[in-house]
């Protein structure tokens, strides 16, 4: 599904240059169920932000589903996107007007599906993570746990083949993080459903298939779990 | 320093009332070490705000240092919050057009200290979270673990009496966690500043001096640690 030769990131600020992705080779097969984690500021969101073609390399080689993401337009990657891929930011980014329900509807709507049938979809997705009773919130009236599941709906309701998924338990009680890990193991069993984290959670990282370790823009470790 | 007594707090919300906080009484000690915990959404945010004289009781009796807090003024509040209170919000609230170094300067550049020494002790804070290389960047360009590190360095320039922390690790790796909370530890050592967290971080939850369960806007449990 992804692969990346000696990837770089930089950015430039001011008169430096940070070198946050310094040379990334890794695959990731349809199916997978993997988690990247390291130290803050290790690269682990940059990283992701390349795989949901948000952004794009410095230099090497990124392709995703054999097709190299540089050679996308902007609308080709931004179709790619809402088709295929739910993101689940670490800093959120729900639309601070929408309620709840219409920050969870807004892909398929982008998808020009009907009111009806985006409601009833969305519904079931704030069910899902226990939010069946705030959905007409609007996320300051929300705490910050249910921020995150409305942003963890909003990420499944596409019925999404890869969710990449930047910190989303880090507001969750354990119970609630717990719930939502059964859920996209679930849709991994039954739906194939690729699914890339990155997370310092110690409850997530004991249940991954596979963990890649990340430090200062380079992986350093793999391991693979039965 | 803070005693509350059947303390409630509601919402509005159009037509119906959320019922966020539903009766806590509780004492906190000067040089106290506690943690609330409990589950998403169950009022720990609400608590805390109630704490840190953010946001007002609906009904109940809450005093802070001896002197009931629905007597004061806003300005009395304010005075209260910038001079005694450090706050690390779970949101972050960085202002957005400021550096790192600028965003910690504030809260001492409203209690008109000279900006060398504003700068002096905002750079040491910094460093003591690993962030000295990256004083100059604004919040867009931190990862999320820097931004909550930007955070905990401005809650605590001030030297507060009293620190209110709201998931102050759920960004962070655990070695940088572990490095904040000796942090804090010692500040609570040496300095007997308080602090009251609220965390869903079990390597957290396991160094408290004292757990303070919440579930439903009430407090259902509390254990003691020697
Ligand atoms: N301004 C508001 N208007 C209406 N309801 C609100 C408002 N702020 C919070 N709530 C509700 O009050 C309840 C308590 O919220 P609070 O933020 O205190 O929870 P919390 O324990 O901090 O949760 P988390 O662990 O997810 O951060 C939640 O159900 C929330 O939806
Ligand atoms: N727009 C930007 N401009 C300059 N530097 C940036 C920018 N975005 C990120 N960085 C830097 O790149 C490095 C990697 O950031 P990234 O957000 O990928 O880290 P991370 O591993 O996700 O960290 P965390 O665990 O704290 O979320 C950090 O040192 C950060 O300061
Ligand atoms: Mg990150
Ligand atoms: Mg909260």
């Amino acid at each position: 599904l992804i692969q990346m030769k000696k990837v770089t990131k930089d950015y430039r600020l001011g008169e430096t240059i940070v070198h946050a992705l310094r040379g990334i080779t890794i695959e990731i097969d349809v199916g997978e169920f993997v988690a990247v984690w390291g130290p803050s500021g290790s690269g682990k969101t940059t990283f992701l932000n390349l795989i949901g073609a948000i952004d794009e390399p410095t230099s090497g080689y990124f392709s995703f589903n054999e097709r190299e993401i540089s050679g996308l337009s902007d609308d080709e990657k931004s179709d790619l996107r809402n088709k295929s891929i739910g993101f689940i930011f670490q800093n959120f980014n729900l639309i601070p007007v929408l309620t709840a329900l219409e920050n969870v509807m807004l892909p398929l709507q982008i998808q020009s599906l009907s009111n009806a049938e985006a409601n009833q979809r969305s519904m079931y997705r704030l069910e899902q993570v226990g939010l069946s009773d705030f959905v007409k919130h609007r996320p300051d009236k929300l705490s910050g746990g249910q921020r995150q599941r409305v942003c963890i709906s909003r990420a499944l309701v596409t019925n999404p083949s890869l969710v990449i998924a930047d910190e989303p338990t880090a507001n969750l009680d354990s119970d609630t993080a717990m719930k939502i890990l059964e859920l996209m193991r679930d849709l991994n069993n039954n739906e194939k459903t690729t699914f890339i984290f990155s997370t310092h959670d110690q409850r997530l990282l004991g249940k991954m298939n596979r963990l890649v370790r990340m430090v200062d823009g380079v992986i350093i470790n793999e391991e693979d779990h039965v």
